[in-house]
């Protein structure tokens, strides 16, 4: 997937991180020290249907390929979405003053592609 | 563009540059109630006096919580020291909870634990184990340097007046040290009742004190060998949920 880097604007991912102690969690979260915010943004132009790695499934390829070729099954327009997501570990305190450690899955947005 | 910008949801909503500064407050407000539904919390924890941070220090060490990496992506290792298999990976608790004192039991050896329903999800809970520091108050002269000693920890189930049940354990000290042992059966069944689980204790030791042994329950000159439980969850399962490999 692309990172964004403000060259253009094609599908790809903004990195954003948020710092526990700028929102006052870090009283009740012990770790980590922040979050990953991160998202998707930007077009999916009908030229990107060939870029290798764009496609977020199997099933985007394929409609890709008839894209390529000017046929159009169904509404087109795709849109730029997560196509990897990470698992995120956390250790806070709950309201009864528990240590609580949780593993979230699909927490972190790691890569993105039109789909 | 701007006719595929306006027919995609997600190409649509674009937050203010983050790079500039100029935060978006909606979007800081998404994120964190996105962060908050993902842990099943409400609103966030009102913490006015956490636990004491000696007894945090002392439980995370000793369940070797490791270092997490700033994107919180490393695994902390569990918590109980147990490996985790993957299967309950994706989603699971581990709940540490510190030793209460009811000031309407003068007894000594009573404590309870308030485990909390993280959300008021329905947990199952997996494992159950309760750590007791015990204090050798004489240093260990004899040759065959041990103690034994055989320590009762009585629970009540869930309910008022309710029966208690026991587990008992034989347990042989070189040293000051911590010992465990499981309630899980006895967590179980707390959780299966109401949305607040309260769990009593009541620890007897039986010769402890001729082997000069002190079982340390809730002694606030010594916060940092204050009891915990560590209570390993995972969302209940539907009924007939099917796996899918």
């Amino acid at each position: 997937g692309l990172e964004c880097d403000g060259s253009n604007d094609l599908c790809c991912r903004q990195r954003f991180y948020i710092d526990f102690r700028l929102i006052g969690w870090n009283d009740w979260i012990i770790a980590p020290s922040g979050y990953f915010g991160n998202y998707c943004e930007g077009s999916c132009p009908a030229y990107m249907a060939g870029v290798p790695g764009s496609a977020s499934s199997f099933h985007t390829a394929v409609v890709n390929q008839y894209r390529m070729r000017g046929m159009s099954p169904g509404s087109m327009n795709s849109c730029c979405i997560p196509t990897k997501l990470s698992m995120m570990s956390m250790l806070y305190f709950d309201d009864e003053y528990n240590i609580v450690k949780r593993d979230v899955p699909n927490m972190i947005v790691d890569e993105c592609g039109c789909a | 563009h701007q006719e595929l910008r306006d027919t995609c949801a997600s190409c649509a909503a674009q937050p203010e540059d983050p790079e500039s500064g100029r935060m978006d407050g909606d979007f800081l407000e998404a994120v964190k109630r996105h962060i908050l539904s993902r842990l099943q919390l409400r609103d966030r924890p009102n913490i006015t006096h956490p636990v004491p941070k000696a007894a945090m220090v002392t439980a995370l060490r000793k369940l070797h919580a490791g270092k997490l990496r700033e994107d919180g992506r490393v695994e902390i290792p569990n918590l109980d020291g147990h490996p985790m298999s993957n299967e309950v990976l994706e989603e699971s608790s581990e709940i540490i909870s510190f030793a209460e004192k009811d000031d309407l039991v003068m007894s000594k050896s009573s404590l309870f634990f308030l485990i909390s329903n993280e959300g008021n999800q329905n947990l199952q809970v997996t494992r159950a184990t309760l750590w007791l520091y015990f204090k050798l108050l004489l240093p260990i002269v004899e040759p065959r340097g041990r103690r034994k000693v055989m320590v009762k920890v009585y629970y009540q189930e869930p309910g008022f007046g309710s029966k208690w049940d026991l587990v008992e354990k034989r347990v042989e000290l070189r040293r000051s040290g911590w010992h465990t042992f499981t309630l899980t059966s006895a967590v179980r069944l707390a959780f299966e009742t109401g949305t607040d689980r309260r769990q009593n204790l009541d620890i007897r030791c039986e010769g402890c004190e001729t082997e000069g042994v002190v079982p340390v329950l809730l002694d606030l000159s010594d916060e940092s060998h204050r009891p915990f439980l560590v209570v390993r969850a995972r969302q209940a399962e539907g009924q007939h949920r099917i796996r899918k490999r």
